[in-house]
């Protein structure tokens, strides 16, 4: 999926650099100092329903065509991410516990129309 | 709302720039703090000393990513007698997640100070209060130490309980071998370093436990 361009309208990946810095959690939250909360946005046209992501393999671009040649596409389809990748933590808990975990599923790697 | 400039997704006008930062630094507050089932971020009164924070993390093996719902913690030691450096001592954990979690691999970290006369024998009791005088010590593990220094003692993972109240006491039974002379005795009180950056503390691998696992075992 690329990541979006002020000009591109169809779905893509909106990358946001979060530090932590900013949400003035660099005392509790040790590692890492920021993260990446990327998004997906921009319209999924008919024929882009239901394909991963721009870079479609061939069947799906055919699927593709033969959906755009229906003039009434079955719903709307939605810009949402397709892959995504855990994000490990180091923070202090409540109890002045150090603690390290992945949290799943975190941050957003591909977008494609539902 | 931006002028001019239509939003890629619903058409609708755009944010402006300072309103969509505000509105994503946001969504990633409620992204963590959902993403670790926080209601609210940890308020930080007593955090621990750099010097012994950043040895400790040391410990946490680099690279090794904890398994999925695993976490480790490592949990510093609060020392409830009256002397900071004995070598007989209660060490205090705070460690609520304990009770809701499984623990799986537990090592209590020890810096034994060099003027350790010889083998210094060392048992480890969880002190549960609330119990019967004759019961408030359960052994957990006997070790040997012969060398000053850190020295990570293994406790069995289904011996340390967790408590209601979140609070793990241990309590160090510790002599040394017998051919010492009463002369160390004076000096058996500088064997731990439980002070500063030497704090003792405890490296600890939990997972979640899955929804209902307590009840499979009751029947």
């Amino acid at each position: 999926t690329p990541t979006c361009e002020p000009e591109t309208p169809l779905c893509c990946r909106r990358d946001y650099y979060v530090d932590f810095q900013e949400l003035g959690w660099r005392d509790w939250i040790l590692q890492p100092e920021g993260y990446q909360l990327n998004y997906c946005s921009g319209q999924c046209p008919p024929h882009l329903a239901g394909s991963p992501g721009i870079a479609a393999s061939f069947h799906s671009a055919v699927f593709n065509l033969l959906k755009a040649n229906n003039p009434w596409p079955a719903g709307t389809s939605c810009c949402v991410p397709t892959a995504r990748r855990p994000l490990s933590l180091l923070y202090l808990d409540h109890n002045g516990n150090v603690v390290k975990t992945d949290v799943p599923d975190m941050v957003v790697e591909a977008c494609g129309c539902s | 709302q931006g002028t001019g400039s239509a939003c890629p997704s619903c058409g609708g006008p755009a944010l402006a720039l300072q309103a969509e930062r505000a509105l994503v630094l946001e969504l990633a507050k409620q992204q963590i703090l959902k993403g670790l089932h926080l209601t609210s971020r940890p308020k930080i009164t007593h955090p621990p000393p750099q010097a012994a924070l950043t040895r400790a993390l040391r410990r946490l093996q680099p690279g090794t990513t904890a398994p999925r719902k695993g976490e480790e913690v490592i949990s510093f030691a609060t020392i409830t007698d009256s002397s900071t450096s004995t070598c007989s001592s209660m060490l205090t954990f705070h460690l609520s997640t304990l009770q809701s979690h499984h623990l799986y691999h537990a090592r209590l970290w020890l810096h034994v100070l060099p003027t350790l006369p010889s083998t210094l024998h060392l048992k480890i009791f969880q002190w549960s209060p609330g119990r019967r005088r004759r019961e408030s010590h359960a052994l957990l593990a006997e070790h040997q130490v012969t060398t000053p220094g850190w020295h990570a003692l293994i406790l069995p993972s289904g011996g340390l309980r967790g408590e209601e109240s979140g609070v793990v006491k241990l309590w160090l039974d510790c002599r040394p071998s017998e051919d010492n002379s009463t002369a160390a005795t004076g000096r058996l009180r500088q064997l731990l370093d439980t002070a500063g950056h030497h704090r003792p503390f405890l490296e600890l691998k939990i997972q979640a436990k899955e929804p209902g696992a307590g009840r499979t075992k009751r029947r």
